[in-house]
């Protein structure tokens, strides 16, 4: 475990706590994609598969745990809550998040480091990982008032995909043989995805203004 | 089987 790794796990820890507040408290999910939710909760049943089988440390399955219930309840919260699912946002949320699951399992059916169920889902969970934000990033550009919090929530998320390429760069030159290209890969084209959102993001922090998309 | 290193990452 490396500094990079830690602040990055932190980071994207306390994304879903930021999302979890916001609903849990405001009752309230507007601007928030219930596509992006749903994928993430995708991503994170495929990923953690072996959480039970293949034990790593304590905080890897605590991590790991956290992970899996708050994406779930996230979204049982936005589909089923009889107060919060009210300000769910469907006519806006339209991205077609289908699209990206099966390219997604189709691409980890051809590359994947050992073509096996576990490592086809967990090579499947990093594609689906990059693309995920997607719903959420169009659903921004839609909704012209983003609230802090939801912006706050997709920095975040976007921070830590970042933080894990240093860890990687770190891992790569302290450990010999530390090589996995498609982790690498779909990590990097995952950060590029929230590229522009950074930018906007700083600009509207740095002219201390509303922070909004351009249409 | 040994867990290739990579997967010890959330």
């Amino acid at each position: 475990m490396n500094i990079f790794r830690l602040a990055g796990d932190m980071t994207h820890l306390f994304s879903v706590l930021v999302l979890l507040l916001k609903i849990h408290t405001i009752k309230s999910c507007a601007g928030v994609s219930l596509k992006t939710q749903e994928l993430y909760a995708l991503v994170f049943a495929a990923r953690y598969l072996d959480i039970f089988t293949n034990y790593i440390s304590l905080y890897n399955t605590v991590m790991k745990l956290i992970f899996l219930g708050s994406s779930f309840s996230i979204v049982w919260y936005m589909r089923y809550h009889k107060i919060v699912r009210r300000s769910y946002d469907k006519d806006q949320d339209t991205f077609r998040h289908y699209f990206l699951i099966l390219p997604c399992l189709l691409l980890a059916l051809l590359i994947n480091e050992k073509f096996t169920f576990k490592e086809v889902m967990w090579t499947f969970s990093l594609y689906l990982e990059a693309v995920a934000i997607l719903p959420q990033l169009v659903l921004l550009q839609r909704t012209r008032n983003i609230d802090n919090l939801t912006g706050q929530y997709v920095f975040l998320l976007g921070a830590y995909r970042a933080l894990y390429i240093l860890n990687w760069v770190y891992r790569y030159f302290t450990e010999p043989h530390f090589v996995h290209w498609i982790t690498w890969v779909s990590g990097l084209v995952q950060t590029l995805l929230y590229a522009d959102f950074f930018y906007y993001y700083f600009q509207s922090w740095k002219n201390n203004q509303k922070l909004h998309l351009p249409a | 089987d040994e867990q290739p290193k990579s997967h010890d990452e959330l």
